[in-house]
């Protein structure tokens, strides 16, 4: 986590949820696609991390 | 055979009903963890922008971790009206399938995803339940794999809001784990028929 900015994975996905449309699952592969193209920096070496998602929903969520 | 070769139907959209409360419950280790006061006020505005009541508590013990869980589904059971869906975001350390509390101990993953399920919580039976997880799940360092001209990233597009903790764009590397569907047959623990 960045010291005053927080972590990659909770600031994209707060902002996807509260900018974006779409069902939960369309959401969740906004976040894994614009984390995909970004990286962090640790120890001086490029590092990439992507979420995953598990899910047993058996309809359309939306939360808009 | 003819019929089984006959165009693909669209599917028929069918979507949770969200017309009732919306509960959230943050559980978030502080300690040794920088940036996560920051995760939490962004949690916070996403919460109310959603419209969710949403309940945030810092620095649970392993065991408080599973006593929180357990007073939420007991506020769910005794909501006077309907209940459309929870949230639940678990913010620490951990290791695959386990959370560490402020006090050091380890709480189970699966422990905690019990106390909501459609057994335990009668209110969200049938309802949405999600879960999201900021915590490590072992030791491994994804460097990401290079890409070859015509696997291209999508372009840089910018968010309407906040911006991001992480340095921007990248397009010569894509992390080794995407673009899979993970699709089991049964959930863990359970046989499949």
């Amino acid at each position: 986590r960045h010291d005053e900015k927080g972590s990659g994975f909770i600031q994209t996905l707060t902002d996807v949820f509260i900018h974006k449309k779409g069902s939960i699952l369309e959401l969740t592969e906004e976040i894994t696609r614009l984390m995909a193209n970004t990286e962090v920096m640790q120890e001086g070496k490029p590092r990439k991390v992507n979420p995953e998602v598990q899910s047993t929903l058996r309809k359309k969520l939306y939360l808009q | 055979m003819e019929s089984e070769m006959s165009d693909p139907q669209p599917l028929q959209e069918e979507r949770y009903d969200m017309s009732g409360a919306r509960l959230a419950l943050t559980l978030c280790v502080t300690k040794a963890r920088e940036g996560s006061e920051v995760d939490m006020e962004a949690l916070e505005r996403m919460f109310r922008y959603l419209k969710f009541e949403s309940t945030m508590k810092r620095d649970p013990t392993a065991q408080q971790f599973l006593e929180e869980l357990d007073e939420f589904q007991q506020t769910i059971d005794n909501w006077e009206e309907p209940v459309s869906c929870a949230f639940v975001v678990l913010m620490a350390h951990g290791e695959e399938g386990l959370l560490k509390g402020e006090d050091e101990k380890m709480v189970r993953l699966e422990d905690l995803f019990e106390v909501l399920n459609n057994k335990n919580c009668k209110a969200l039976r049938g309802k949405p339940k999600v879960y999201i997880i900021q915590a490590c799940r072992g030791e491994h360092r994804d460097p990401g794999e290079e890409l070859r001209g015509n696997e291209e990233l999508g372009g840089d597009e910018e968010l309407g809001g906040d911006e991001v903790a992480v340095l921007k764009n990248n397009p010569q590397s894509i992390p080794t784990y995407t673009d899979t569907l993970h699709i089991y047959s049964t959930v863990e623990g359970y046989l499949s028929y």
